[in-house]
C-alpha cells in the first residue's frame, strides 16, 4: 500500500526499483 | 480497474457447487441510509457479507508487476441478512397497515434484482420470528414486522456488541486518548460508555426511527 | 587504486582519502578545494581537497597540475597518477555525494540548496583534514557563486587560517588545480563505474554522453530511461530543471498527501465552503471513522 495517489492503472517494474524488506 | 486487493474470510470465498451459484458483488439497499451499498453473497448465497473499504486519501497499490489507482483496501465481513430485509418488513408494515403477507413477496426491490437473495441465506427462515410475527395458513406462511420483537432483537445484538468491544479492546469512552498517551491508571470505560457505543454501531444497520426506539428500550 | 572503493560502489558516495603524508603533519601546509560536477544532470558532485607543505608548492607545479581545466581526461588520469605516486609530499580527501542525495537535499521540506551543500561539503573536509593533524595554515577555494560571502563565512568557521576565495581559483593557484583534478578523475570514474541499484537488466543502457543537460546524447538517454511511475535511475539528478521537466511530461502524476498547498495553482478555497447548504448526513459511527472505514457503494 503506497502513501501517495498514482494516476495509473497497468504495469511498472516493482521489482526493478524497489527492495522488499521486512 | 480490474482487480482489487480485499480481505475476506474464507466463507465468502469458497468455490461453488454448481456453475451457477458462484460468489456475487451486487448493491442493495442499505438499512440506514436507503441508499445502494455493495454487499456480497457467496456462493449458493448461503450467506450475506457487508462490503466495507479501508480508504483514506492518497493512497494507491503496487501489486506484483503492476500499479493500481485505486488505493483501498475492502473488508468483506459477514452480516445478518436480518438486518436488511428487516428494511423491507418495516416498509411494508406501514404500507399494507399493518397486513400479514408472505415474504417473498415483502422482500422485493425493483432498483435490486438481487434483493430476493436475501431469504435464500442460511438461517433466515429460522431467524425471521426474531423480527415479525409469524402465521401459518396451510402450507404458506405469512409474516408481519413485529417491533416490540425486534427491539429485543436488537437488544441481544447490542449485549452481543458491548462483548465482543470489551474482548477486543476497543475505547469506548467519551474522551479521546493520543495512541502515545501512557497514564498509570488503568483507563477503564463505563459500562454506560460501552451500552452507548455498542448501540451507535448498531445503528449503523437501522433507521434512524428504530435507533431512537432501541435508544430508549 | 586509491579510488578503487569508490569504483565498487560509486552509488553509494561518501569520504575517500589518502594517507596524511608526515610532513603535513610537521610543516605549515597550503590547502586547495575544488568541485566536479557541478552542473550535470546525472551523476554524483564530487568535493576534493589536496594540501602540501608551503615549501613544496614548486615541486606541485612541476608535476604540471596547473590549469587542469584544458586537460583531457586520460590527461587528468596521468595527472592523477603522478598526485597519488607523490604520496610522501602530498594529501588528498574526496567526498562524493550521490545524485539522489542532492536531489533529496534540494527537494526536502526544508529546503537545502546547492550553494549551502556545496560550501558545507567544502567546509567539513577542511575540517576533516584539520582533524587528521594536517597542519593547514592557508586555504585555496574555488567558487562560482559570489566569493566575498563565502570567503567571510569560511574565515569565521576557521579564525586561525588565511583564507582566499576566488572564482576561477583552479587556474589562479597550483594546490587548486591539484584538487580539481583529483574531483574530476573521481567523478569520471564514479560516472563510469556507475553501478545502477535499479534491476535494469544486463544490457544497461550507458551511452550517456557527457551528462549535461544541453547534450543532446544526454537528453535523448533521459528520455530513452524513463520510467512512467519510477522515473529515472538513482543516476539522474531528480531536481535538475532538465529532469523535472521531462517527468512533468512523460511520468504518471502522482499526489502525495503533505504536498505543499501554495504550490497548488488552484484557486484558494471559498468561504461560502464553509457553510453548508444542504442539511447534514448522519456522519458515520466514531468506530468506523478513526479506522478510515467506509461504505462502499462501487467498485
Amino acid at each position: 500500500l503506497l502513501p501517495c495517489s498514482v494516476r495509473f492503472d497497468g504495469a511498472a517494474p516493482v521489482k526493478a526499483f524497489m527492495r522488499e524488506r521486512n | 480497474p480490474e482487480q482489487w486487493v480485499l480481505i475476506a474470510p474464507e466463507a465468502a470465498t469458497e468455490p461453488p457447487k454448481t456453475p451457477d451459484s458462484e460468489p456475487v458483488f451486487t448493491k442493495l439497499r442499505n438499512p440506514s441510509t436507503g441508499e445502494a451499498t455493495l454487499y456480497l453473497f457467496n456462493s449458493g448465497a448461503q450467506q450475506l457479507f457487508e462490503v466495507k473499504a479501508f480508504h483514506e486519501e492518497y493512497h494507491s497499490w503496487f501489486i506484483g508487476e503492476t500499479v493500481q489507482q485505486d488505493g483501498r483496501l475492502l473488508f468483506i465481513t459477514p452480516m445478518d441478512p436480518l438486518f436488511l430485509i428487516l428494511y423491507y418488513l418495516m416498509k411494508a408494515d406501514k404500507e399494507q397497515q399493518g397486513k400479514f403477507q408472505p415474504l417473498d413477496q415483502v422482500v422485493l426491490d425493483s432498483e435490486y434484482p438481487y434483493c430476493p437473495l436475501l431469504l435464500k441465506c442460511e438461517g433466515v427462515k429460522q431467524s425471521i420470528c426474531h423480527i415479525a410475527e409469524e402465521k401459518e395458513i396451510g402450507s404458506q406462511k405469512f409474516h408481519k414486522y413485529s417491533q416490540e420483537k425486534t427491539l429485543k432483537w436488537l437488544k441481544k445484538k447490542v449485549n452481543q456488541t458491548v462483548k465482543a468491544l470489551k474482548s477486543n479492546g476497543i475505547c469506548v469512552g467519551e474522551r479521546i486518548y493520543s495512541s502515545t498517551f501512557v497514564s498509570s491508571k488503568q483507563i477503564t470505560d463505563s459500562e454506560e460508555d460501552y451500552v452507548r457505543y455498542a448501540h451507535g454501531l448498531i445503528s449503523e444497520y437501522i433507521t434512524e426511527e428504530l435507533s431512537k426506539e432501541l435508544s430508549k428500550y | 587504486m586509491a579510488l578503487a572503493e569508490l569504483e565498487r560502489d560509486p552509488a553509494g558516495g561518501g569520504r575517500f582519502s589518502s594517507p596524511v603524508p608526515p610532513s603535513c603533519r610537521s610543516r605549515p601546509c597550503v590547502l586547495g578545494v575544488d568541485e566536479a560536477g557541478r552542473g550535470p544532470v546525472l551523476g554524483p558532485m564530487v568535493y576534493a581537497i589536496c594540501y602540501c607543505p608551503k615549501e613544496q608548492l614548486q615541486e606541485l607545479e612541476a608535476m604540471g597540475v596547473a590549469d587542469s581545466k584544458t586537460l583531457s581526461e586520460s590527461e587528468r588520469e596521468r595527472r592523477f597518477g603522478l598526485l597519488e605516486a607523490a604520496g610522501e609530499l602530498l594529501g588528498w580527501a574526496l567526498q562524493v555525494l550521490p545524485p539522489q542525495h542532492i536531489s533529496a537535499c534540494m527537494q526536502q521540506r526544508a529546503k537545502y540548496n546547492l550553494n549551502e551543500l556545496s560550501h558545507d561539503t567544502a567546509t567539513e573536509l577542511i575540517q576533516h583534514a584539520l582533524d587528521n593533524g594536517v597542519q593547514v595554515a592557508e586555504v585555496f577555494v574555488d567558487t562560482v557563486g559570489p566569493a566575498e560571502k563565502y570567503e567571510a563565512k569560511l574565515r569565521g568557521r576557521f579564525p586561525g587560517l588565511e583564507v582566499t576565495v576566488r572564482p576561477k581559483a583552479d587556474a589562479l593557484f597550483s594546490i587548486v588545480s591539484a584538487a580539481s583534478i583529483c574531483a574530476k578523475v573521481a567523478r569520471d570514474r564514479a560516472v563510469k563505474c556507475w553501478n545502477f541499484t535499479e534491476d535494469l537488466g544486463d544490457d544497461i543502457d550507458r551511452d550517456y554522453g557527457s551528462g549535461y543537460p544541453n547534450d543532446p546524447k544526454t537528453k535523448e538517454w533521459l528520455r530513452r530511461n524513463l520510467q512512467p511511475v519510477f522515473g529515472f535511475p538513482g543516476l539522474v539528478r531528480f531536481s535538475w530543471g532538465t529532469a523535472q521537466e521531462l517527468l512533468r511530461h512523460g511520468g504518471v502524476p502522482v499526489t502525495w498527501a503533505d504536498e505543499d498547498p501554495s504550490q497548488d495553482p488552484s484557486a484558494p478555497t471559498s468561504v461560502l465552503s464553509y457553510f453548508s447548504r444542504s442539511s447534514p448526513r448522519r456522519s458515520p459511527h466514531r468506530f468506523f471513522q478513526e479506522r478510515s472505514l467506509k461504505p462502499v457503494a462501487e467498485l
